[in-house]
This record gives C-alpha cells, sequence and structure tokens, in this order.
C-alpha cells in the first residue's frame, strides 16, 4: 500500500492511496498476476454511509467486507490504513482474543467505528493512537487546516511514533508504504523511494488530485498488489476510486 | 527500466484516468445506517455476490492448495462462525448478514473481515 497526505500551497489538503494487495496468494503464470488481488478489483465499491439520510461518512471498500481501510469524513477528516509487519503481529491479538482477552479491537473496525462517530481529525487521532489493537497498523490521517496530516505507527499495545505535516520544515506532505518512516524500508520493496522522488519533483505548487494520481500511477508505486487508488480532498467532502491495472513490466509488489 | 524494480520516470497527465493502468470506474452504493445491521449491506452484497463467491472460492482453493485434505477450510467452516458470536455490535450482525444473502458460509465471510490479523500468520 502506498497512503500520502498533502498540503497545497494554499492549505488544501489531498489524500491519495493505493490498495496493494494479495501478497504470495497465488501467482497465476499465464496472466503474470496475483489471484487473489485480481479477484478483489471486481469487488471495489464506493460506499455512502447515511443516517437520517445524511451523509456520515464515505468510503472505498470491498464488498463482503464491513470494516474501512479507506475513507472521508466529509469536511472533517480522510482515513487510510496500512498494514505494517511485526513479529508481535496479528496472529498474538488473535490468540489472545480466542483465550477470552477481548479488550482489543479488530483493526479495521476501529477505522470504520472512528470514521463512523469522531468529530474532528484531533478526537479522531487520539483514538487511532491510543486504542489497543489485536495487529499492528499504520493509520494516515488528514485533517481541513493546515498541519492536519499525519502517520501514526501502531504496535498492538501502543502509538510508536506520529510524524505530522509541518511545512515550516518543508514537509508539506506525510507519505506511508509499509515500513516505520526512521528505517530504511526492505530494499526488495522500495516504493517509499520512488514515490517521493516523485512527490519533490511535483513540488508543492504543482501538487493536486491530478498529480497525486500521477505519483500513485508510477511504477514500483502502482505494482500487480495495486487494486484501486482512492483520491480524496476533505474540503470538498469529495472522494473518488479506480480500479487499477500494470501492465508488464511491473514488479509483483 | 526493465528490470526490477522497474522503476518509471514520473508520471505526467495520467489524470483523468485513462490508458493501461486504468481498469475502470468504482460504482456507488448507499448503506443505510438506520437500517438492521443485519440487512444493510443487501444492495451491495445482491449486485456482487457473484465476485464475492469467485473470491472466496480462489482463497478456498490457495487454502486447498496448502492443506489438500480440506482440513483447513473444515476448520473455518466449524470455529469461525462461533468467533463471529465474539465480534462486537455491529460488526457480528452485519457480518451474519453478508452470509446470509451471498450464501457464503458464515466461517468464511468472518475470514474474509478479519483477513488483515490472520494474514501476518
Amino acid at each position: 500500500c502506498t497512503s500520502i497526505v498533502a498540503e497545497d500551497h494554499k492549505g488544501n489538503l489531498i489524500h491519495g492511496r493505493n490498495l496493494d494487495f494479495g501478497l504470495f496468494m497465488g501467482w497465476d503464470v499465464k496472466n503474470k498476476s496475483w489471484i487473489i488481488s485480481e479477484k478483489l478489483k471486481p469487488l471495489v465499491v464506493n460506499l455512502d454511509f447515511r443516517r437520517n439520510n445524511q451523509t456520515v461518512f464515505k468510503s472505498t471498500n470491498f464488498a463482503g467486507y464491513v470494516g474501512m481501510l479507506t475513507g472521508i469524513k466529509p469536511h472533517t477528516f480522510t482515513l487510510t490504513m496500512n498494514e505494517r509487519f511485526s513479529l508481535d503481529g496479528g496472529y498474538i491479538g488473535i490468540m489472545e482474543w480466542v483465550l477470552g482477552k477481548r479488550d482489543g479491537m479488530w483493526m479495521s473496525f476501529l477505522t470504520r467505528s472512528v470514521l463512523e462517530d469522531a468529530n474532528s481529525y484531533e478526537e479522531a487521532k487520539t483514538r487511532l493512537a491510543q486504542t489497543k489493537l489485536l495487529a499492528p497498523a499504520y493509520f494516515i490521517l488528514g485533517g481541513n487546516q493546515t498541519g492536519q496530516g499525519c502517520i501514526i505507527t501502531r504496535s498492538r499495545l501502543l502509538n510508536i511514533d506520529l510524524l505530522e505535516i509541518d511545512v515550516k520544515l518543508g514537509r508539506w506532505y506525510v507519505l506511508e508504504t509499509n515500513y516505520d518512516h526512521w528505517e530504511e524500508p526492505l530494499f526488495l520493496d522500495d516504493r517509499r523511494t520512488p514515490a517521493m522522488k516523485c512527490m519533490n519533483q511535483t513540488a508543492q505548487k504543482n501538487i493536486s488530485v491530478n498529480t497525486m494520481y500521477d505519483v500513485l500511477s508510477t511504477k514500483p508505486v502502482l505494482n500487480k498488489l495495486t487494486t484501486y487508488t482512492t483520491l480524496m480532498q476533505v474540503s470538498e467532502g469529495k472522494l473518488e476510486s479506480y480500479i487499477r491495472d500494470c501492465p508488464n513490466p511491473c514488479m509483483p509488489w | 527500466q526493465f528490470i526490477p524494480p522497474y522503476t518509471e520516470d514520473c508520471r505526467t497527465d495520467t489524470y483523468p484516468p485513462n490508458g493501461p493502468t486504468f481498469r475502470g470506474a468504482v460504482g456507488w452504493y448507499t448503506v443505510d445506517l438506520d437500517s438492521p445491521p443485519s440487512k444493510r449491506w443487501d444492495a451491495v452484497i445482491t449486485e456482487k455476490k457473484t465476485h464475492l463467491v469467485n473470491m472466496i472460492q480462489a482463497i478456498r482453493d490457495l487454502a486447498n492448495a496448502f492443506v489438500p485434505s480440506g482440513k483447513l477450510i473444515e476448520l473455518v467452516d466449524v470455529t469461525l462462525p462461533i468467533m463471529a458470536d465474539t465480534l462486537p455490535s455491529p460488526f457480528s450482525e452485519e457480518i451474519k448478514g453478508i452470509a446470509a444473502v451471498s450464501g457464503i458460509p458464515l466461517g468464511e465471510v468472518v475470514l474474509f473481515n478479519i483477513f488483515y490479523e490472520v494474514f501476518t500468520v
């Protein structure tokens, strides 16, 4: 996965993401594609969650999956989640759950609850940072004011790190793939460097929905695992998503 | 660049989406949070049922590739329905509603919904 929150020179926040899934879950030799990734693409849907006939939040989802990986609470915040690998992983959380220790939350149920119930960027950030989880994760959160964009690096129990946009320091965007931002990504899977190169090449003055899509369309940020790209503009309350393909030659991940 | 990781120059002018990296647009559906949790996903699942069944079948095929005896699927179908009852509301009821409308065994719908945690295995 790759998630980016960027602030343009007028202070607008743009949140974009590629949802990559299906690694090592069956390779289709003939079509040079991952089987599960290809089966997920027709299941991609945009959802408008409504209460009292009013939109509460919107999301890009896989039909049948009730949790949230990508969503916007219009004019309030945007949220995506990327997988984080750790030895202290979800299987430990599941074992605890089976053994009756159920004070943690399933990751995508937390994101769904935050999108449904949180009423501000700060409230969303606090809940995502402090709620116990069954599995580690990265939460990438965008708000509706300048500077409101962050990556929350979570272990199952702790909020390990919070990296926020700081335009004065020249950090006009935050970008997360699947590795802790203070460490080098796995050399076999460095999507961060090409993504940041393209963001820096685009520069703050040119960042927009269009150019964010360009960055998310550049290989290997776009790869064989990429099922969809979503672009969200919090101030307009807008979410749009597109099902992707990666023509050969293309990285399997 | 024709060797892995096939890094290319930063793309430009790919929006509006077009060309070989754009497979298609995504449809919109409404989920009414005022309706009972078990009914909220009926419209989505009714329309996407075939694709959902195909995706679950692909996971089944993968599981059987690892455990040809079918015991792994059996384990999922026997134990995960029990886990469904431990999941918090409204997720438990929503997942059961999806299983009912799609006809997919409840355990396999639960597996799909907790896949993030399971995948770390």
